[in-house]
């Protein structure tokens, strides 16, 4: 069976607009899933409490729409690939026995 | 906890399932938060 993930995901602090994106998330996943499914995730979650509001539609929803960021050893955000499965980001930048926390941000247009 | 969101996301024919609750107490059982 695949394991599970358990990770905490809190707004960028300083590229995510933290008055309208306040929310820490706590989530499991299983250990296959990707950073792009994550990001997938995160943009449809946002889209149906926005559309619970009378905001926007799931149609444009993509995994393009949000980055997702990992704090490294120097304190320096690092954006992960989103290719990368979560375990292999639990394996090669978080190491310890406590839950995955990663961070988001909208994807800037290049 | 109280109320766990259940999602599924799909990506190039891969589904893996989201759960998400508002508080980690409870529902983060293998490493306790502080």
């Amino acid at each position: 069976p695949t394991s599970e993930i358990e990770l905490v995901f809190h707004p960028h602090p300083l590229l995510a607009n933290t008055q309208h994106y306040s929310q820490t998330r706590y989530v499991k996943t299983t250990a296959n899933a990707t950073v792009d499914h994550l990001s997938k995730y995160l943009a449809l979650r946002i889209a149906l409490e926005e559309e619970e509001g009378g905001g926007s539609s799931l149609q444009n929803v993509s995994e393009k729409q949000y980055t997702i960021y990992i704090t490294t050893a120097g304190g320096q955000f690092s954006t992960l690939n989103g290719s990368l499965t979560l375990e292999l980001v639990n394996e090669k930048y978080w190491k310890v026995s406590k839950p995955l926390e990663l961070y988001y941000a909208p994807t800037k247009e290049q | 906890p109280e109320e766990v969101t259940v999602t599924d996301v799909t990506i190039n024919s891969l589904t893996v399932t989201f759960r998400e609750a508002l508080v980690a107490k409870g529902f983060f059982r293998s490493w306790e938060l502080e």
